[in-house]
């Protein structure tokens, strides 16, 4: 077989290289399974059935490969040296995510080694670490106007205490100091009493 | 401007405006999108109380209004770019649901790619001025992704040569479909094609529900409200009863498959085609996705840059939740898949628009990776955000349970993505054919093209030394 590629988890095309075989080798051991299945002479349908947990998973491997290969494709557009620097980040930390939240699949796949795996989660926490002063400035950029987000916690000033209560103010309830149930049920109740 | 927030700003080691341009495509299409939300953000018609504020009623009423003035508003600006039109609509309808949303999102594209020449003749006209108010009737209360145990039928009378469509039982009652409790005065409706005692399978039919008149319900059609459902509180979801109904042959769509005046069948080119919208809509729901995370990482992660709790290190002032690693882990990862996201919601675009464009040359080749890829994605970016939102909105605490804080109205809105257009398992079911069958003409030999490719390799990758 050609040369063999030695996964790097630093390095985001080799990321997108073990997602796919990531991917690979689930629909690999998923068509084997409807394969062994069929053999077992159960109907096409039987066997589809008894088989869709591999394929379920064969297929959302397949999507988040596609997902990270889209990703890592779309930084090669990204010109200004400081986005593309703060994208890289984000989408390694996407695809370092991935890698944890899967282990399984990336151990059983050969992959990763149980070493890596412990300096993924190291890694994540450096990225998490680079992220956070730029964090704002990634929400920001979404350019989502206050009154698209409709949000008190979200407001661009960060005003968010005055505009929650100015918000609750405006619920129906308060339209009245005294809400007619006081009068219909409460003090009925307290003069019974 | 709130401290916190100014500060962030200020450390950033990137200008947001490049990223924002980067999202749009340009700094030209972002300097128009923003005109285009400045003309309704600015517009005092637009402008009603809190939707959270009024009664299911008043919600459909002011629902209903906003459509009808967006209508009248776009065809004054002169607006006609369908990527305009989706900026000036997205601002329009905020959190929520347009009520016209299915005659513009599913009715007028159906008949711009199912109708014959003659047929969108005359149907176009009646849809785009509004005459003829559409919505797309394909679910029933007992059947729903499986669409080919739909039981709606519609028998083809070569006597009158009219179709009679019928709801045979009570679980083959149109249900779900957006407008069509109040609003739709006609459907195009799945049903199974009988002609010549033989059953075809499914295909559309224009049917009218309501009077165009008095938009009463027409004679044999049982038509109303779903009532309250989780979130979409101002879509009048509905149900729709038919008994007997009978429409002209021409009310068939049949851009592809026909039925001639004598009841003769003539199969369309490939089955895939009827589901063409469908596929539409799950590649634009992909782009939904990645704008659902996108709003509620903005205000997970501002809120969390205001927000000061507890205390990192004794006796030092409470620090801002942002800088707490475990709210960090929850939210970047989001954060990271809301890029993602968009960029996938780019290509899904592209490629939908790339190979509906072969297809109307008449090469239907990349149809089944089409209806793959936007089937897997669907459910893949639809599950994850549905998750994320819930983490979002958890990780404002409390206040993420207010509705000021719009993300419950977020999430209620959202989470319909995971079960319409198809349930998410089985969307990777559908993927999973695909793949299977790639996976096997490519053990047998054959080169695979487009994103499958993949499946040819050999190369096995070792772990890297550590």
């Amino acid at each position: 077989s050609s040369r063999p590629t030695v996964v790097n988890i630093n390095d985001l095309s080799s990321l997108v290289e073990a997602y796919k075989l990531r991917a690979a080798r689930l629909v690999e051991m998923a068509a084997k399974g409807l394969q062994g299945e069929l053999q077992r002479s159960k109907s096409q349908e039987d066997a589809w059935n008894n088989c869709s947990i591999e394929l379920v998973r064969a297929s959302d491997a397949h999507c988040h490969y596609v997902v990270v290969k889209l990703f890592a494709a779309k930084l090669n557009e990204v010109s200004d040296t400081a986005v593309h620097s703060v994208l890289n980040t984000l989408a390694l930390l996407y695809a370092l995510q991935g890698v944890a939240l899967n282990s399984g699949d990336f151990l059983q796949a050969g992959l990763l080694t149980v070493p890596q795996l412990a300096q993924v989660t190291q890694r994540i926490k450096a990225l998490l670490a680079e992220i956070r002063p730029n964090a704002v400035a990634l929400v920001d950029a979404f350019d989502y106007r206050d009154e698209m987000l409709n949000s008190a916690l979200g407001r661009y000033d960060g005003n968010v205490y005055e505009s929650m209560f100015e918000w609750a103010k405006r619920s129906p309830l308060n339209r009245t100091e005294v809400h007619d149930a006081y009068y219909k049920y409460m003090k009925p109740l307290q003069s019974k009493l | 401007m709130n401290p916190d927030l100014r500060r962030e700003r200020e450390n950033a080691s990137f200008n947001p405006e490049i990223l924002t341009n980067i999202l749009d495509g340009s700094a030209e299409k972002t300097s128009r999108r923003r005109e285009i939300e400045s003309l309704v953000i600015n517009d005092p018609d637009f402008q009603h109380d809190d939707l959270n504020f009024m009664s299911r009623s008043d919600r459909y009423d002011a629902a209903v209004k906003k459509s009808a003035q967006m209508i009248l508003k776009l065809r004054d600006y002169g607006i006609s770019d369908p990527e305009e039109i989706y900026f000036y609509k997205r601002v329009v309808r905020n959190n929520f649901h347009e009520a016209f949303g299915l005659h513009y999102t599913m009715f007028v594209p159906t008949l711009y790619t199912q109708c014959t020449p003659e047929q969108r003749k005359k149907w176009l006209p009646l849809a785009e001025t509004f005459q003829a108010v559409g919505t797309y009737a394909q679910t029933e209360l007992g059947h729903g992704t499986h669409i080919r145990r739909l039981e709606t039928t519609a028998t083809y009378d070569p006597s009158t040569q009219e179709f009679v469509l019928n709801s045979p039982t009570v679980t083959s009652i149109k249900w779900w479909p957006g407008g069509l409790g109040k609003t739709s005065n006609h459907a195009i409706v799945l049903a199974q094609l009988y002609t010549q005692g033989k059953c075809h399978g499914l295909h559309a039919f224009i049917v009218p529900i309501r009077s165009m008149e008095t938009h009463q319900p027409l004679p044999g059609i049982t038509v109303g409200d779903i009532g309250p459902k989780f979130g979409f509180d101002e879509v009048d979801n509905g149900y729709l009863k038919l008994d007997n109904v009978r429409i002209p042959r021409d009310n068939m769509l049949m851009k592809y498959a026909k039925v001639e005046p004598d009841g003769t069948y003539v199969k369309p080119p490939s089955d895939k085609l009827t589901y063409g919208t469908m596929v539409f809509i799950r590649s634009m729901i992909v782009g939904e996705s990645a704008k659902a995370l996108a709003k509620s990482s903005t205000i997970a992660i501002r809120y969390s840059a205001v927000r000061h709790q507890s205390e990192l290190r004794p006796g030092e002032p409470e620090p801002q939740v942002l800088d707490y690693q475990a709210q960090q882990y929850k939210l970047f990862p989001l954060l990271a898949a809301a890029y993602a996201f968009t960029f996938v919601g780019q290509y899904m675009s592209n490629m939908y628009h790339r190979i509906t464009g072969d297809i109307n040359q008449g090469d239907f080749s990349e149809l089944p990776e089409l209806h793959a890829l936007a089937a897997g994605l669907k459910a893949f970016t639809t599950w994850v955000t549905n998750t994320g939102i819930e983490v979002c909105r958890m990780s404002c605490g409390g206040h993420g349970y207010s509705r000021c804080s719009s993300l419950p109205d977020i999430y209620v809105t959202f989470t319909a993505t995971c079960t319409y257009e198809g349930e998410n398992t089985v969307m990777m079911l559908q993927t999973a054919r695909y793949l299977v069958k790639s996976y096997r003409q490519a053990r047998e030999g054959q080169q695979l093209s487009g994103i499958v490719s993949y499946l040819n390799e050999q190369q096995r990758v070792q772990p890297h030394p550590v």
